[in-house]
């Protein structure tokens, strides 16, 4: 589960 | 962050200002399509609601500012400053059948079904295809201004190098991730035919003008 996602890309 | 997607992203930043540096130099917006523009505006806002509650860096939060900001500022040279040289007529694309795809995709293929990822993935599908409207205007008057065809050169390269970006980030760090890797390949994709023209002929300094 990726519950979490970071997205640190534009 | 690496010089891949440094270079992308300020290829990125200079096509928003090559976009706004032709419709004032011209002080027209002609060729360009509002449609096109809207659905980045539609795009940035819904990938950077996150600027509310997640923090990456300086960096990060400035582009978001800036990618929102500028976008919406296009979107009002086009629709109230330069509208009496905007031509609907000519931006004819329906772009309902590229926002509900991308909504149901989302819904489907996602990292996690909650509201603020289903957004995120939208978004993402979304700008993978938001130039369509844009290409179809120009296949529909078959030439672009050559300023307009510096722009969405500097667009398509934004994109195109984010692809190396992605492979450095999976050997460095282990990184993957394939919804932004899928779209961004189909995104790059769709500048193929159009950069074939712009090195053919715009860059040997012919106009750019597609075959009838």
């Amino acid at each position: 589960d990726e519950g979490n996602v970071v997205h640190d890309e534009l | 962050m690496n010089v891949f997607r440094l270079l992308g992203d300020l290829a990125h930043l200079a096509s928003i200002f090559i976009l706004v540096h032709k419709m004032h130099i011209t002080r027209s917006c002609r060729g360009i399509s509002f449609k096109t523009q809207a659905l980045y505006v539609l795009v940035f806002l819904t990938r950077y609601l996150d600027l509310f509650w997640a923090w990456i860096s300086w960096y990060n939060f400035l582009m978001k500012i800036f990618f929102i900001s500028s976008s919406c500022y296009i979107l009002y040279l086009v629709h109230y400053r330069f509208r009496p040289t905007y031509d609907p007529s000519l931006d004819t694309f329906k772009v309902e059948y590229l926002v509900g795809p991308c909504f149901v995709l989302a819904l489907i293929f996602n990292y996690h079904f909650d509201f603020s990822e289903i957004l995120w993935t939208f978004s993402i599908y979304l700008e993978a295809v938001a130039i369509f409207p844009q290409l179809f205007m120009m296949q529909r008057t078959g030439e672009a201004e050559t300023i307009t065809t510096h722009y969405l050169a500097a667009l398509g390269v934004y994109r195109a190098l984010y692809i190396p970006n992605w492979i450095y980030r999976y050997y460095t760090e282990g990184t993957v991730d394939p919804i932004a890797i899928v779209a961004g390949i189909v995104q790059t994709g769709l500048y193929l035919d159009f950069f074939y023209v712009y090195v053919t002929k715009v860059l040997q300094g012919q106009k750019f003008e597609l075959p009838a």
